[in-house]
């Protein structure tokens, strides 16, 4: 028996929202130390993995590790008829073939939904992720990296995330011209959640398809703060820190020929 | 000019 209960049923909605757009299926897979999925997209160039821990729920029962395979849309229909701050609890039986999801209202507790979604039989591929250490990060605000990516997008297909150490400068080239962000890292480091942290240990520019930046910016209402993790000639690391867990993309970069 | 990588040419799949 598998059954979580999130206090508020937005925070689910919020990660699944983000995976839309580029992940089909997923694999939720469930343990005693809590939620976690890892996608690929069909094209194998960005890689979605988010972790929920225990701690995120109110509360938190796997007996037995499953893996509930859910159609991301589906899933989002059902998760769409709930306000944000209903109160979420998902329960799967070990050996059933239906994830079940139970809202309740706050402000109205005479009212309880239930729907039940089958589940899916997902062979996936998983990729073998080395620990890296990455030369250069930059953490920033969110809503900062959206708006950034949102503006050059407009630019160009392509943008270059260059991470340098007093700053880090976001570009893009098309046809109608280019366009620039700079942003100069700040000195009151790690204490304001306006503030742009910059790490690097080596200089690092990277070029990344336009689309798939995009796609990493939709979590930007899941955090506060993303951080960028950069080494030369590998897939940038962009974590969104949870408060009991992550939700992380690896981009493959494009390649100088 | 450039060419879109793919994970596969920097991880390996499981």
């Amino acid at each position: 028996m598998f059954e979580a209960k999130l206090n508020e049923a937005s925070v689910f909605k919020k990660i699944v929202e983000s995976v839309k757009d580029g992940f089909k299926n997923c694999n939720f897979d469930c343990s005693e130390e809590g939620i976690s999925m890892e996608s690929m997209d069909d094209a194998h160039i960005a890689l979605v993995s988010m972790k929920l821990g225990v701690e995120a729920f109110s509360s938190y029962r796997c007996d037995r590790s499953i893996s509930l395979g859910l159609n991301i849309e589906s899933l989002l229909k059902v998760l769409r008829t709930a306000n944000n701050n209903d109160v979420l609890t998902m329960r799967a039986e070990d050996d059933g073939d239906l994830l079940t999801l139970v809202f309740e209202d706050s402000s109205n507790p005479d009212r309880i939904s239930e729907y039940n979604l089958k589940l899916l039989n997902i062979d996936q591929e998983h990729m073998s992720i080395p620990e890296q250490e990455y030369t250069a990060t930059v953490t920033l605000p969110s809503s900062e990296y959206q708006r950034i990516i949102r503006d050059l997008t407009q630019l160009g297909d392509s943008i270059t995330i260059d991470a340098a150490k007093d700053g880090v400068r976001f570009t893009a080239e098309g046809d109608i011209g280019s366009g620039s962000v700079s942003l100069k890292a700040n000195t009151n480091v790690g204490e304001d959640e306006k503030s742009i942290d910059i790490a690097v240990e080596e200089p690092v520019a990277l070029g990344f398809n336009s689309k798939y930046l995009t796609q990493t910016c939709k979590a930007a209402p899941l955090a506060p703060r993303v951080s960028l993790n950069m080494c030369k000639r590998i897939p940038i690391f962009i974590s969104y820190k949870l408060q009991a867990g992550h939700f992380s993309f690896f981009l493959a970069p494009q390649i100088s020929e | 000019g450039a060419m879109q990588g793919r994970l596969e040419d920097f991880f390996k799949i499981k």
